[in-house]
């Protein structure tokens, strides 16, 4: 569903991102990226998420050519395809933690109040049934984090990349996150997530050791 | 150094996230503060770094009675002794690394030559001499994270106050930014961390476990 053929990105003509990565990711897999912090797996997962262009190399998902696609074919296919937990979260500041979540439905066609139905489940299901009228700027750093959580699983994703899902969290509120991706994965989602927390990459089938810009190993399931 | 006592804070009428706290830091001390996410971690560290104002009950910081101060008199006792790290990092988006931190020194009374090569110093030693010139916008999410640290640590600051300093780094980074705190502690800075790890939580003399809203256990030197 997704390969990475030979992919380089330079940012600003300098800085040597990723230098030559190769990565396939089969349909229904779970995997996890690990590596030293600056070494390239926001970036990575960026270019598996057609969030930003490779400097060379060729990236396909779900099929399609990215280089080949316009702007707007590739706004689609990442509307159909793609779900996305930012290291940032990058929630809406002026929504509640319910709208925010009701919004990563968007695409499906469902209307407002089923959305915020799904939504509300959502959130029940990362701890925060009692946070939904929240806005951000109301709500502690995991619980956002959470909601970007939410918000990436609700419109139920073919592909979901999680960027540090559980950075900002306390063991049992990182292991509702982690169950609830684990019941995705087991229902056919196919998941990347880059982590920072060694008992996770223990936990996921496949682990991809990224560093300096490079995949130095790559260990499981759908490799060598 | 730092007195709390039966501080209380309610956000809109209506979410308590502090009931009634009473806490003693004395000076030289270093300990951490763990509970699950949303349990008021955060909101105790604005407490004590007086960021924030009590719903009621008294704090007192440097022997200063911080509800007797008005915000200017407040202002000011925070430039001289206290720095920060906080969850969400709040760097200026547009300065480099190295203006970030240099800017941290800035109630020093020093001059900016000398301001930027204790800002050059203090990232070199969290792993980040080769990207002082990166915006924040330019940086792994773990590398803004460093920034906010150098910054914190560039004024040395008598009382120290990170929230969450290592929740985007890899264990040698996140082991860089303790090394770190390690050293100021020993030359006499009271340091209090907010972390998720359990790890750190173990390494820090003394522990104080918030769970909602109140103080469900203290244990280490300087309690009890
Ligand atoms: N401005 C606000 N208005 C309403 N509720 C708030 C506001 N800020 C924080 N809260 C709530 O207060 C509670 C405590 O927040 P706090 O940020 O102190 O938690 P925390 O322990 O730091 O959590 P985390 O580990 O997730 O960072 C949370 O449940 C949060 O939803
Ligand atoms: N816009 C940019 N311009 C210049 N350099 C950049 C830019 N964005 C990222 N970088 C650099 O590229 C490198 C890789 O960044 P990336 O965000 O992929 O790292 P990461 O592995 O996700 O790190 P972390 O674990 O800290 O999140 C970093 O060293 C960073 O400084
Ligand atoms: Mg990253
Ligand atoms: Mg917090």
């Amino acid at each position: 569903v997704v390969r990475l053929t030979d992919v380089r990105k330079v940012y600003g003509g300098q800085v040597e991102a990723l230098r030559g990565v190769n990565l396939v990711i089969e349909e229904g897999e779970m995997l996890a990226i690990v590596g030293p912090s600056g070494s390239g797996k926001s970036t990575l997962l960026h270019m598996i998420g057609t969030l930003d262009r490779p400097t060379s190399g060729e990236v396909s998902v779900a099929g399609h050519r990215v280089g080949e696609l316009s702007d707007r074919e590739l706004s689609a296919l990442r509307a159909r395809h793609l779900g996305f937990v930012f290291q940032q979260f990058h929630l809406a500041p002026g929504a509640t933690a319910l709208d925010n979540v009701a919004d990563g439905a968007l695409y499906g066609g469902l209307p407002l109040r089923e959305r915020r139905e799904r939504a509300a489940a959502a959130l029940e299901r990362v701890g925060l049934g009692h946070r939904l009228g929240h806005r951000p700027h109301q709500l502690s750093g995991g619980e956002q984090q959470r909601v970007a959580v939410a918000r990436a699983v609700v419109a139920d994703p073919p592909l979901l990349l999680a960027d540090e899902p559980t950075g900002n969290l306390d063991s049992a509120a990182g292991a509702e996150v982690l169950e609830v991706l684990r019941v995705l994965h087991t229902s056919g989602t196919t998941i990347a997530i880059i982590t920072h927390d060694m008992e996770i990459a223990a936990w996921t089938p496949r682990r991809v050791r990224v560093r300096d810009g490079l995949i130095a190993a790559d260990e499981g399931p759908s490799t060598g």
